[in-house]
């Protein structure tokens, strides 16, 4: 899942 | 997209008018501490090509137009220096000191980003300041900074969308809350701007 550390945004 | 269509305005305008009047060499410096800052994951973190290919958009078109405003022989002439006085470090500074206190992991990676995210809620600052200061502000340069403010809008949009949507989407409060701030700096400029859109008038912001 999408933790704060995994950031798929720009 | 908004984002990518404002950075090609200001290009458009730069490399057009071969002039960078009215625009904020201390808000492009600023910005490309941002990006800098922000995706030092460029090649540890791959997202998506689209991801990948946007920062590198963003990080060379900022330090090209920082290279336009101060190295082209040219452009370098037709900017306001003296009206641009705002300081980096006023702003720099505090965003630093917020970003090791508040942060979701203290990690050296982790406070650069969160430092990031709360100096681009300001970065535009120096560049609102120059343009209460501009007497004429160009189409070019107001469809500019309306741009890069409505991309911070439409994020918000997009993150209630993904909070309601995507299963496993976690609430992201540092973003969220700088994302807010960074839009209601706008709402002034957003006022004046669609004012002077309906009576189809220049843009001017009063003193």
């Amino acid at each position: 899942h999408l933790t704060e550390s995994e950031k798929d945004e720009l | 997209m908004t984002h990518l269509a404002s950075i090609c305005l200001l290009l458009l305008k730069i490399h057009t008018m071969k002039s960078c009047a009215g625009v904020s060499l201390k808000t492009q410096e600023l910005y490309a501490l941002v990006f800098v800052t922000r995706y030092l994951d460029l090649f540890s973190n791959f997202v998506s090509m689209y991801n990948t290919i946007m920062k590198i958009i963003f990080l060379s078109s900022t330090f090209g137009i920082i290279w336009y405003m101060r190295g082209h022989k040219l452009v370098r002439q037709s900017y306001d220096k003296e009206q641009d006085t705002f300081r980096h470090y006023f702003l720099v500074i505090p965003c630093m000191v917020l970003a090791l206190v508040i942060h979701s992991k203290f990690t050296l990676l982790e406070v650069l980003w969160t430092f990031s995210i709360y100096l681009e809620a300001v970065a535009i600052l120096p560049q609102l300041v120059l343009l209460q200061r501009t007497r004429n502000i160009d189409n070019l340069t107001g469809n500019y900074i309306f741009c890069l403010g409505a991309y911070r809008a439409l994020y918000l949009l997009n993150w209630i969308y993904r909070y309601f949507m995507e299963k496993n989407y976690h609430a992201q409060w540092i973003t969220w809350m700088a994302g807010m701030i960074q839009t209601a700096i706008y709402a002034d400029f957003f006022y004046y701007y669609f004012k002077s859109w309906k009576k189809n008038e220049r843009l001017k912001l009063p003193a």
